[in-house]
This record gives C-alpha cells, sequence and structure tokens, in this order.
C-alpha cells in the first residue's frame, strides 16, 4: 500500500459519502444519473466476486463490502426511496451501447479464460465508461449543482491516483497490469473536460453551466 | 522479473 493508493481509495470512500450525503440532506436525487450508478452496482458486484475465493486483508475486504453495499443503496434511492425527484428525462443516455462492447471486449481481451477473471475485466472496462451517462446529463442539463461537482472531483481524481500507483507499483514493485492501467487511463481521460471546469469554475465559488 | 497480475487493489 502506498500513498497513491491510500489516497485514491480515501478519495473514491468521500465521492461516495458525498453522494449519499447529498442525497440524504437535500431529500433529493436531482442531478444525478441513475444508470451511472446502476452501472457501479455492476462494477463493484462483477469485480468482488473474489470477496468468495480470497482473502487480501482486513481493508480490502471491508472497503469491497462498503463500496458493493452502497451502490445498492444509492440506486434504492434514486429508484425508490426519492423517486420523484430523480430527473429521467436527463438521463437518457443508452447504457446498453456501453455494456455490449464492453462485455464483447472483456470475453476477448483479459488476462484468463474463466469466468471470475471475465468478469473482473468486465468491471475494469465498465467502471472506465460507467460515468458517462452522469457526465451527458449534466452536458444535457448545462449544470451541476456545486455538491455534485464536489462528488465528481472526487470520483475523477480516485483513478487518477491509482495512475500514480501503478508508476509507483512499477518502479518499486514490478508490477504491472496491463488491462487496469490502459482503462485507467480511459477513465481519468474522460474526466479532463471536467477538471477543467471544476477548477476554473467551482473552486472560485462558480457552479458550473455550461453555455446553452 | 514483472509480476503481471494480482487483483490486491480495489
Amino acid at each position: 500500500m502506498n500513498i497513491f493508493r491510500l489516497v485514491g481509495d480515501m478519495s473514491h470512500l468521500l465521492a461516495i459519502i458525498i453522494l449519499l450525503m447529498k442525497m440524504w440532506k437535500s431529500r433529493s436525487v436531482a442531478g444525478i444519473s441513475g444508470k451511472s450508478q446502476i452501472l457501479f452496482a455492476i462494477v463493484f458486484t462483477t469485480r468482488y466476486l473474489d470477496l468468495f475465493t480470497s482473502f487480501v486483508s482486513i481493508y480490502n475486504t471491508s472497503m469491497k463490502v462498503f463500496f458493493i453495499g452502497t451502490s445498492y443503496v444509492t440506486v434504492y434511492f434514486i429508484y425508490q426511496h426519492f423517486k420523484p425527484t430523480y430527473d429521467s428525462n436527463h438521463d437518457t443516455f443508452r447504457v446498453e451501447f456501453l455494456i455490449v462492447p464492453v462485455g464483447g471486449l472483456a470475453f476477448l481481451v483479459n488476462h484468463e479464460f474463466s469466468l471470475l477473471e471475465i468478469l473482473w475485466t468486465f468491471s475494469i472496462y465498465l467502471e472506465s465508461v460507467a460515468i458517462l451517462p452522469q457526465l451527458f446529463m449534466v452536458s444535457k442539463t448545462g449544470e451541476a449543482e456545486s455538491i455534485t461537482s464536489h462528488y465528481l472531483f472526487a470520483l475523477g481524481s480516485y483513478r487518477a491516483l491509482y495512475l500514480l500507483n501503478w508508476i509507483y507499483r512499477y518502479y518499486f514493485e514490478g508490477f504491472f497490469d496491463l488491462i487496469a492501467v490502459v482503462a485507467g487511463c480511459v477513465q481519468t481521460i474522460l474526466y479532463c473536460d471536467f477538471f477543467y471546469l471544476y477548477i476554473t469554475k467551482v473552486l472560485k465559488g462558480k457552479k458550473i453551466s455550461l453555455p446553452a | 522479473s514483472v509480476v503481471c497480475v494480482s487483483h490486491d487493489e480495489l
């Protein structure tokens, strides 16, 4: 465990807590893409099936359980508990255009042709694009609340920090996972435009609003 | 040598 990975994990944890707090305190899921959150629930479920087959550490297990659990709570909030506030008219990204190609790619390009490994690969690929429905929603409505921006910034930072972690692990541990690195780069690149808006607007006290 | 894969990350 190096500092980049630890801070990355904390950033990921923070993002999830920010999102849950935003929904709970405001009693609303306005501006949040239910489709992205369903994709994250699929990502965690397919990646952490190894909870049943291998044990890494108490830290690793408890984070996995937390991520899976909170992803389902988030989906429940959006589609049940706070459903009247869910803005489905603006959440129109076609997720089958992500799931089908990503599923095909995981089947073709993986480390080992076994069920758990293919599902792990699928989750890595899917995570890299899972935020697209949310970014699509922000661009469609042309705005994002500050709290949603903080959530997106923390969530995007997590994978960017993992890139530093992989550089560190390559040099100091001889560890290299091409699939995770390529997907991590794609994931981080998708956030670049948002990072720019966050730094130039949100940090100066303005909310993100895009020209129509 | 380079260790390719071990899913010890989150």
